[in-house]
């Protein structure tokens, strides 16, 4: 599959399935700005749910799996 | 397999569904039945039973809407989010609801089959959460399965079983076995077919195909018709040909093209149109050999092999096997050329061999190439 550059857009819409799917919250405080990012935290959740390679970072492999049809239920378990 | 938790799940056996509304898509009927198969799938290995209401408020209300829908989860038009559904509890538990900007079809893999999706989220409605094995029911992504020949995949079995309890009344019925995910480095496991596809090489299993590529090393797992929409749940036999970027499919007495995993206009074709004898019912293996651009398709049991001229659509030679390949004697199940090398499986073991000369060079074990 061709290699094909990560716009703008498609960060965008990695965060909203992210939000969606996988609860990415926006974390705020003195704490946001230490360590890993919540964002490559929760593509790193994805990535190993779906048997991705593990990057934390948004790449062609990721992109395609989010952009697949799929159920609207989170894939980490929220209850309520 | 995953479940809600919180002891979410229905604290009775007979529940009760209704269908509130329905989608343009198909008729009503073929609405009805695609519902109730959906339920049976989950009744046939439990004590659970599921009984149509035609009105009033029963456990779980199905029904199909576009956007914003009525509760906090509106639905985003065509593609992505196809459905979704509550965990057991009052209220709203258990509802199921279907994106009616979707094209929900009967049988047809030219739009999202209802019996799939509706059996999924039924899942949802009687506890389960998402699972991470590819080609479980209640994986998140959709992939097509022909509903005629649909086993509910053991994953889901002990998952809804971890809820519910065996289906205890006759528990000697002959069911099929839920289909089990074979263990591609059991190095006794005889391939379905093997191909290369720009530099990656994939396995194929039953309904699934694993690919190693250079940034891992354990092969990842897929459904065939997750990768290659469109492509049949299994395979004979797959061979690719670089010249053209093209990778060939073949089952029964039919055959596939893909460039990449777009499929290619004009296939499925038959064998016959495809310039093959029209006596052949079935391809075993097959392999291309980049050096002279011919094909080698592996016939009548694996033992017997033709060549072909994909430029010309013609065959050009026919022989025995083990005329050309010295000491294959065994009939050969897959077949790749990779790197140069031309690997031909059979039984638990592959050969190398020299195609020039026929000379077998090393005899490995099938997971040889998997990295297992």
């Amino acid at each position: 599959v061709p290699v094909s550059k990560i716009t703008e857009e498609d960060d965008i819409f990695a965060e909203v399935y992210l939000k969606k799917f996988f609860n990415l919250t926006e974390e705020k405080g003195p704490s946001a700005r230490r360590g890993i990012s919540p964002m490559s935290k929760k593509l790193s959740e994805m990535q190993k749910f779906f048997g991705l390679r593990i990057t934390g970072t948004l790449d062609a492999d990721t992109l395609e799996v989010m952009k697949k049809p799929r159920c609207g239920v989170p894939d980490e378990k929220v209850a309520r | 397999f995953s479940t809600f938790g919180n002891n979410l799940k229905w604290n009775k056996k007979s529940l009760t569904y209704r269908i509130v509304n329905y989608t343009p898509d198909m008729p009503r009927a073929q609405v009805d039945d695609s519902i109730s198969r959906a339920f049976q799938v989950w009744a046939r290995v439990t004590q659970l039973t599921f009984r149509r209401l035609n009105s009033g408020t029963a456990d779980i209300m199905i029904s199909f809407g576009r956007r914003a829908h009525g509760d906090y989860y509106p639905f985003d038009g065509p593609g992505n989010t196809l459905a979704h559904a509550f965990a057991p509890s009052s209220g709203i538990g258990g509802d199921a609801h279907f994106d009616d900007d979707e094209n929900f079809t009967f049988q047809s893999s030219r739009g999202f089959v209802l019996f799939l999706v509706a059996a999924h989220e039924f899942g949802h409605s009687l506890g389960l959460a998402h699972s991470n094995v590819p080609g479980a029911l209640m994986y998140p992504l959709y992939s097509y399965r022909n509903p005629d020949t649909f086993v509910l995949p053991q994953d889901d079995v002990r998952g809804i079983q971890s809820l519910y309890g065996r289906n205890r009344e006759d528990p000697m019925i002959d069911e099929p076995k839920p289909p089990i995910t074979p263990d591609i480095c059991d190095s006794s496991l005889e391939l379905d077919a093997v191909t290369t596809m720009q530099g990656e090489m994939f396995f194929f299993k039953d309904g699934y195909v694993w690919h190693n590529n250079s940034q891992s090393n354990t092969p990842q797992k897929s459904l065939i018709t997750s990768f290659w929409p469109g492509a049949p749940t299994s395979i004979d036999a797959a061979y690719e040909n670089p010249m053209t970027d093209r990778v060939f499919f073949f089952k029964g007495s039919k055959v596939w093209a893909f460039s990449g995993n777009k499929a290619v206009q004009g296939y499925p074709k038959s064998l016959s149109e495809f310039g093959l004898p029209r006596f052949l019912r079935k391809i075993d293996a097959a392999l291309h050999d980049a050096q002279t651009g011919k094909t080698f398709l592996f016939i009548l049991g694996g033992r017997y092999y033709l060549t072909y001229d994909e430029n010309r659509k013609t065959v050009e030679s026919f022989s025995w096997v083990s005329q050309t390949f010295n000491g294959m004697s065994n009939k050969v199940t897959a077949a790749v050329q990779s790197r140069g090398s031309t690997f031909i499986y059979s039984g638990d073991y592959m050969y190398m061999y020299d195609l020039g000369s026929g000379r077998l060079l090393r005899v490995l074990k099938n997971t040889y190439l998997l990295g297992c």
